[in-house]
């Protein structure tokens, strides 16, 4: 496995906080959980109805998807399996293809 | 040789590094390689000039890809767009102009270090690899490094975050090397391209604050040729406008210290996707992806024959 599987798990989401209180909602949560910010850059860029796409380890995908929940806030996951997309990228077609 | 290096796969920093060496050994009467420097953990920073060689005064084009590590269709497009401009040159009257009257400076892997960790360590990682004293954290987003507004809004003060600015302007030996490049040949080039992902956007100075820039109207048509070149490839649509307004604020960017220093042409490229694969688009849509760009840049390259 690429990166010794540390991405098993792991997911995408793609969050879309509709309002300024759902902003900050979502900037505190990210406070408390150390995450990967894909888009925008820095939570401190987080605008309403502005996609936010964050990467959250394993350990953390339950805990993000009920305080979401319990906040309403509008999210999907667009990765599940980080792992198999890494893999898929480059791991299986140019290994192959540099054999 | 050039016929086996494959274009639709992502290459680690070593083979894009071998494929530069063969294009300089294989076209000398269209390419030179030099170095501008070293990283800060001492790897050589590589650009290719290709162009016709001419005693006249030609005006130049500046392309960087992989200012940000994890973002590898940028180094995956520098090398397209080599591959693309060179052997076409014989056939495509278009090119042909291009690279008679032009100069393409290309630097197909920006942040060497974060480059090479994205592939061995941290498939994310974004920022340089440089240490900075009393923090665990390393490295400096090296798209807020540059002396332009530095580290005002948009960008961060603490190290730990991905967007910090770094300890001080050019505080990053890459990006003080491309300053003094451009810098040193800033009367030639007419022209700054940097390509990151994705987003989908083409975006132009000012990143730093709400205004416009002076040859505002100019740039604006050059963006919208640019982004309708893309768009007629495979219907690809992208947002286009100033940076702040299109994307958000942010400081110490190299386009607003390129427009800053001269460049009118200013342009970051955000490629494809808009986040279903986010960072890992697949193989497979290199070559769509680098085709619409290579329009969207050959677009902007022959608006500077012209008069705006």
């Amino acid at each position: 496995y690429l990166y010794n599987n540390r991405y098993f798990g792991d997911q995408v989401f793609r969050i879309i906080p509709s309002s300024d209180a759902e902003v900050q909602a979502v900037k505190q949560l990210f406070q408390n959980l150390t995450v990967d910010l894909w888009q925008p850059n820095s939570a401190s860029m987080i605008q309403e109805n502005s996609t936010v796409d964050v990467h959250v380890g394993r350990n953390k995908t339950q805990w993000l998807r009920r305080h979401l929940h319990q906040a309403h806030i509008q999210s999907e996951v667009l990765i599940s399996n980080l792992q198999t997309e890494i893999e898929r990228q480059i791991g299986y077609r140019s290994s192959r293809k540099r054999r | 040789s050039e016929i086996q290096y494959d274009y639709e796969v992502y290459h680690p920093l070593e083979e894009i590094q071998s494929w530069m060496f063969e294009m300089n050994r294989t076209h000398p009467h269209l390419v030179d390689l030099f170095s501008i420097g070293q990283s800060y953990e001492g790897r050589p920073l590589y650009v290719l000039q290709l162009g016709k060689r001419t005693r006249r005064f030609k005006k130049a084009v500046w392309i960087d890809c992989g200012v940000h590590a994890r973002e590898w269709i940028g180094p995956a497009f520098c090398q397209w767009f080599v591959k693309e401009a060179l052997n076409s040159y014989q056939h495509d009257s278009s090119i042909r102009r291009l690279m008679n009257q032009l100069d393409f400076y290309i630097m197909p892997v920006f942040n060497v270090d974060g480059y090479h960790y994205s592939w061995k360590t941290d498939r994310f990682w974004r920022k340089t690899r440089s240490k900075i004293p009393k923090y665990h954290c390393r490295g400096v987003d090296a798209n807020r490094n540059w002396k332009v507004k530095w580290c005002d809004e948009g960008a961060s003060l603490h190290p730990c975050d991905e967007t910090y600015c770094g300890p001080f302007p050019e505080s990053e030996p890459e990006v003080k090397a491309v300053a003094k490049f451009l810098r040193k040949h800033r009367k030639r080039v007419k022209a700054y391209i940097s390509i990151h992902a994705y987003a989908q956007m083409l975006l132009y100075p000012y990143s730093y604050k709400y205004a416009t820039i002076p040859n505002f109207n100019c740039v604006e048509s050059a963006a919208q040729n640019a982004v309708s070149a893309l768009y007629s490839a495979y219907g690809v649509r992208y947002r286009y406008g100033p940076a702040s307004t299109t994307l958000y604020v942010s400081s110490g960017s190299s386009i607003d210290w390129a427009y800053k220093n001269g460049i009118p042409y200013a342009f970051a490229f955000e490629l494809r996707d808009t986040g279903y694969f986010g960072f890992l688009l697949p193989e497979e849509l290199i070559n769509p992806t680098c085709t619409e760009t290579m329009r969207a840049v050959k677009t902007i390259a022959s608006g500077l024959l012209k008069k705006c």
